[in-house]
């Protein structure tokens, strides 16, 4: 994940809001 | 006449529609992008775009704080923060409680993913592309065997189920934590969602 250039972001981005979410409804 | 490649904001929601409307559980797709090295001519099967759902191996996962060991917990919980980081510009954008909750198996797994590429057909989603041909993996023990490294790798991290698929401009890949057997339905509907005339318009 340390190489994850920038065309990436966004997918990450999103990755990481739903983990929010995922984690506050278990 | 029909566009060169899907764009950004439609390849989230056809990777979204496949797997949130399907019949079987499914923790991710993703999007494998094709392109082409102008001065080479090698062909590279690279990150497009991927959607994670999670499963609920995830949660029992989480629950008993069991995705992995202490200190494989740790490095990737600081990989996370580094990422987070690094998207939000080191400021802002607060991850709240959630980088201390476990990074589970398929979640590390579809984040190393954003990483890895396929040059001139090799790996499952290379062969793929190159042949045409689906690929449909269910069970561990046949992941273990595939002679791919990404197949192996998932196995490691709790993938059960692996398909890949052959679309224009690349290969539509999904995993399971739990082994599913091969469906029709479903190869139908990545065929349709990744048509071009869907959504693009």
């Amino acid at each position: 994940p340390r190489a994850v250039p920038q065309a990436r972001k966004a997918s990450l981005a999103r990755f990481l809001e739903k983990r929010k979410e995922r984690v506050s409804n278990t | 006449p029909a566009p060169a490649y899907f764009s950004q904001e439609t390849l989230q929601h056809r990777l979204q529609i496949l797997i949130e409307g399907a019949k079987e559980s499914w923790a991710y797709a993703i999007f494998w992008q094709s392109s082409v090295d102008v001065c080479s001519g090698a062909t590279l099967l690279g990150w497009g775009d991927g959607y994670y759902k999670g499963s609920e191996d995830d949660k029992r996962k989480r629950k008993a704080n069991t995705a992995a060991s202490a200190a494989e917990q740790e490095h990737r919980k600081r990989v996370l923060r580094e990422l987070n980081s690094l998207i939000s510009g080191g400021a802002g954008f607060s991850m709240d409680d959630a980088v201390e909750e476990e990074v589970t198996d398929s979640e590390w797994f579809f984040l190393v993913s954003m990483t890895q590429s396929f040059l001139n057909g090799t790996g499952i989603p290379g062969q793929v592309f190159f042949s045409g041909a689906p690929s449909w993996i269910a069970g561990g023990d046949r992941l273990a065997v595939a002679h791919c490294d990404r197949a192996l790798q998932a196995q490691t991290f709790g993938i059960q189920t692996m398909v890949c698929v052959p679309v224009a401009n690349g290969v539509v890949e999904l995993g399971s934590t739990d082994t599913i057997f091969h469906s029709a339905e479903i190869m139908s509907k990545v065929k349709v969602v990744f048509s071009f005339n869907s959504f693009e318009n």
